[in-house]
């Protein structure tokens, strides 16, 4: 454990939270991707079926329930107590795009041809790609509330810490995974245009507007 | 596990 993938866990619970208050303040799931929901809830369940048989830590354990109650805790939110706030007609990006790629690469690129290797694979890619059906509605709506940019924002303070953290572990360790490492640059990649209007609207105190 | 894999990360 190093300070960037601490924080970048700290900033991954904090993406969590700010989007369950905003569900629950709001009273509304307006703007958030149901799709990029359910992607999360794969991408948790099939990475942490270790839970199931391997020990690393209670940090790791009680961060690993966490991320998969929470996940299924934000698609019952969504899709049955504020239901009627949740339009899946903007919600259009064609999910199969993404996950039957990642299952191919998961096949192709894995450390050992079990079960749990090539699913663990699978969740890597997954998730360096899940956040796409938001953005996309992002981009067709054209605009955010702000509390939602906070939690896009948060989500991907995550990743992005972990690439220093890989440097970290590079150097102090000699490790480097390379799934890992090349998912997580994607996944980073990914954020770009959404943090530059981000920093430069606003946390300017400007609304989020993309440009017509 | 792979020494050169990030299972131990979340």
């Amino acid at each position: 454990m190093n300070i960037f993938r601490f924080f970048g866990d700290i900033s991954h619970l904090a993406s969590i939270f700010i989007l369950i208050h905003k569900i629950h303040t709001s009273r509304s799931c307006r703007g958030i991707s149901f799709k990029t929901q359910v992607l999360y809830v794969a991408v948790f369940v099939t990475r942490y079926l270790d839970l199931l048989y391997s020990w690393v830590s209670l940090y790791n354990f009680v961060m690993k329930v966490f991320f998969i109650a929470s996940s299924c805790y934000i698609l019952y939110l969504m899709k049955v107590r504020f239901r009627p706030t949740n339009d899946p007609s903007i919600d259009t990006f064609r999910v199969e795009y993404l996950v039957g790629p990642c299952a191919v690469l998961a096949l192709i690129f894995n450390y050992g041809y079990a079960v749990t290797e090539v699913l663990w694979s699978f969740s890597i890619f997954l998730e360096s790609v899940a956040i796409l059906p938001q953005l996309f509605m992002l981009q067709r709506t054209g605009e955010a509330e702000t509390i939602t940019t906070h939690y896009l924002a948060a989500l991907g303070a995550y990743r992005t810490l972990y690439i220093p953290n890989w440097i970290y572990r590079y150097f102090s360790e000699g490790y480097v995974d390379p799934i890992a490492v090349t998912a997580g640059l994607v996944q980073t990649g990914l954020y770009l245009d959404f943090f530059y209007v981000y920093f430069t609207k606003v946390l300017q105190g400007q609304k989020f507007e993309l440009p017509a | 596990d792979s020494d050169f894999s990030a299972h131990d990360e979340l």
